[in-house]
C-alpha cells in the first residue's frame, strides 16, 4: 500500500513539467524516506534526480519500498486534470498495475479520480558520488533562465568560467557572439535575489545550451538555482523545493577532442 | 567541434 497526499498541487504540476521535456518514461522509487526519481535523457548525456521527502507531505504511507514506471507524458496529461490550488493523492496497492491520482478541490465540492497503467521500464540507475565542487554559483533561478534563453538564440553551446571577477556566460554562433558576466551581490536585503560565488579554483567548461535550457522549466520550483562545476566534471544544476527535498540536474561538458 | 560527453563516463552504473 502506497499513499501520498500533497495539499500543495501545483508543486506535482511544476515538478513534472520540470521533467517532462527531458524524459520519456521514468521509474517513481517510492520508500519511507520519500518519493524519488533518477532518469537520463534518451542520449544518456543528462540526468534528472528528484527528491520529495516524505515529511514535506501532509500525510505519506509506504508500506514497502518500489518503483513505479510512469511515462512522463502521460501524468502531465493525468495532472491536466487537476486545478491549481487542488490537493493531490497518490495511490497504489501492491501487485496492480495502475496509480490512481486523486483531485481535490479546496472547498471539497469537486473530487477527481484519474486512474493511469503503470509501465515496465528498464533504468540504469548511476551511482553520483557526493563530490567537492570546485566553484559553485548561487543565483536568481529567473536571472539564470533568462541567460539562458537569451544565449540560446545566439548558440547551441554555453561556455561558463567562474574566476574571482565573477560567472561569465558565453556563446557564439553564425550570427555573432555574446557573454554575461554576473558579479558576486550579496548585499542585497532579499536573499532570493543574491549571486554568490564560492570558488577554490578558477573553471572553465562548455556546455549544450539546449539541455541547460531545458533544465530551467524548474524555474518556478525555486527562487534561487546552484551551479556546481568542476573542470572535466559533470555540472549540476540544482533548485531546491522548499521544505521537501530537491530537483538535480547534471550535464556531461563538452570534450576537446 | 567540441564532442559531447556522457554521463556513463563520469558515474558508475549501479
Amino acid at each position: 500500500m502506497f499513499e501520498l497526499r500533497l495539499v500543495q498541487g501545483s508543486l506535482l504540476k511544476r515538478v513534472i513539467d520540470a521533467i517532462k521535456d527531458l524524459v520519456n518514461d521514468a521509474n517513481f522509487d517510492c520508500s519511507s524516506t520519500g518519493f524519488s526519481l533518477q532518469a537520463m535523457d534518451s542520449s544518456h548525456v543528462a540526468l534528472v534526480a528528484l527528491l520529495l521527502r516524505s515529511e514535506g507531505f501532509e500525510h505519506f504511507r509506504c508500506d514497502r519500498t518500489f518503483s513505479m514506471g510512469m511515462s512522463i507524458a502521460n501524468m502531465a496529461k493525468m495532472l491536466k486534470c487537476a486545478s491549481n490550488d487542488d490537493i493531490i493523492t497518490i495511490k497504489a496497492d501492491d501487485g496492480t498495475d495502475t496509480v490512481t491520482f486523486m483531485f481535490e478541490s479546496p472547498s471539497q465540492d469537486k473530487i477527481s479520480d484519474i486512474e493511469m497503467k503503470l509501465m515496465d521500464i528498464d533504468s540504469d540507475h548511476l551511482g553520483i558520488p557526493d563530490a567537492e565542487y570546485e566553484a559553485i554559483v548561487r543565483m536568481p533561478s529567473t536571472e539564470f533562465g533568462s541567460i539562458c534563453t537569451s544565449l540560446s538564440t545566439i548558440g547551441d553551446t554555453v561556455t561558463i568560467a567562474v574566476s574571482k571577477q565573477g560567472v561569465t556566460f558565453s556563446t557564439k554562433g553564425d550570427i555573432g557572439s555574446g557573454n554575461i558576466t554576473c558579479r558576486q551581490n550579496s548585499s542585497t536585503e532579499k536573499p532570493e535575489e543574491a549571486t554568490i560565488i564560492e570558488m577554490k579554483e578558477p573553471v572553465v567548461l562548455t556546455f549544450a545550451l539546449k539541455y541547460i535550457t531545458t533544465f530551467t522549466k524548474a524555474t518556478s520550483l525555486s527562487s534561487q538555482v546552484t551551479i556546481s562545476l568542476s573542470s572535466d566534471m559533470p555540472v549540476v544544476v540544482e533548485y531546491k523545493i522548499a521544505e521537501m527535498g530537491h530537483i538535480r540536474y547534471y550535464l556531461a561538458p563538452k570534450i576537446e577532442e | 567541434v567540441p564532442k559531447q560527453g556522457s554521463l556513463a563516463a563520469f558515474y558508475t552504473g549501479n
